[in-house]
């Protein structure tokens, strides 16, 4: 299993801009 | 601004801007707790606080900069030190108790309820009174927060490609940025040099007992998982895995 499978969450926050206190 | 060109008091206040808001539980604690709701609000609490120590992450100057196989391997390693640490912070004007949030305070004695859990709030408690005892300084806890995860991984990893290497370059360069700013901080506070140095060792020293109560967080979580007494989820089980 490749790092970024085994972190899909980590992986996506890590990437994406999206705004953490709507997605917490 | 480039962190390699700024001031050690530029870079403090960048990572100060990075600081998270304050976190809610937001749940009706039924008192006494049982070891199932007291590792459910503690496993909830903390995987809110995971994804917002990603944005955190992202915002220390240079951290982007990193390859993203680093960027998942240093968070992956210091999650729980990075939590307890905060932890720590929020709890130090409040000898016996722990700050997990402003809507849940724990007294030593509620970890009773917990098997093991115990010895891990105590280990907590007699660090935070550490800090207690050297005033810790909010700029100076804010460079710990970010040693802590920058050092995490560092004699773990050989790099092997040149993008490896490069990246570990950048991770070295950024750790002498978040060293000189802790240097900094300690000089602001009027005391001799040789005070200074000191206290730098006694801050750093802590960090070792942070990493060991972390261990014994990890060991702990897995066990009330395995044991099917608290369900792991999402981000937090994610993190969990990478460590067992």
């Amino acid at each position: 299993t490749s790092l970024k499978e085994k972190h899909k969450i980590l992986h996506q926050l890590l990437q994406n801009s999206t705004s953490p206190v709507d997605l917490a | 601004v480039h962190h390699s060109a700024m001031s050690p008091e530029e870079f403090i206040s960048r990572i100060m801007e990075a600081e998270p808001p304050e976190i809610y539980l937001m749940e009706d604690l039924k008192k006494p707790f049982t070891e199932a709701s007291m590792m459910m609000s503690l496993t909830n609490l903390a995987d809110k606080e995971l994804v917002l120590m990603i944005s955190w992450a992202k915002k220390i100057p240079g951290f982007v900069e990193l390859s993203l196989t680093d960027q998942i391997h240093l968070l992956k390693c210091c999650w729980l030190e990075i939590l307890m640490l905060g932890l720590m912070w929020r709890s130090v004007d409040h000898p016996g108790k722990l700050i997990f949030s402003p809507d849940f305070k724990l007294n030593r004695e509620e970890g009773q309820c917990v098997e093991g859990i115990m010895e891990i709030f105590d280990m907590l408690l007699a660090a935070t009174s550490r800090f207690r005892e050297l005033k810790l300084q909010r700029e100076e806890y804010v460079c710990l927060k970010a040693m802590i995860l920058l050092n995490s991984n560092l004699c773990t990893s050989a790099p092997q490609t040149a993008e490896e290497l490069e990246s570990r370059n950048k991770l070295l360069r950024l750790l002498d940025s978040v060293i000189d700013a802790l240097v900094w901080a300690i000089s602001k506070m009027g005391l001799s040099t040789q005070q200074q140095t000191l206290r730098l060792g006694h801050l750093t020293m802590l960090l070792s007992h942070i990493r060991h109560v972390s261990n014994k967080g990890m060991d702990h979580l897995s066990t009330m998982k395995r044991k099917n007494v608290v369900l792991v989820y999402d981000l937090l089980l994610e993190m969990l895995d990478a460590n067992t």
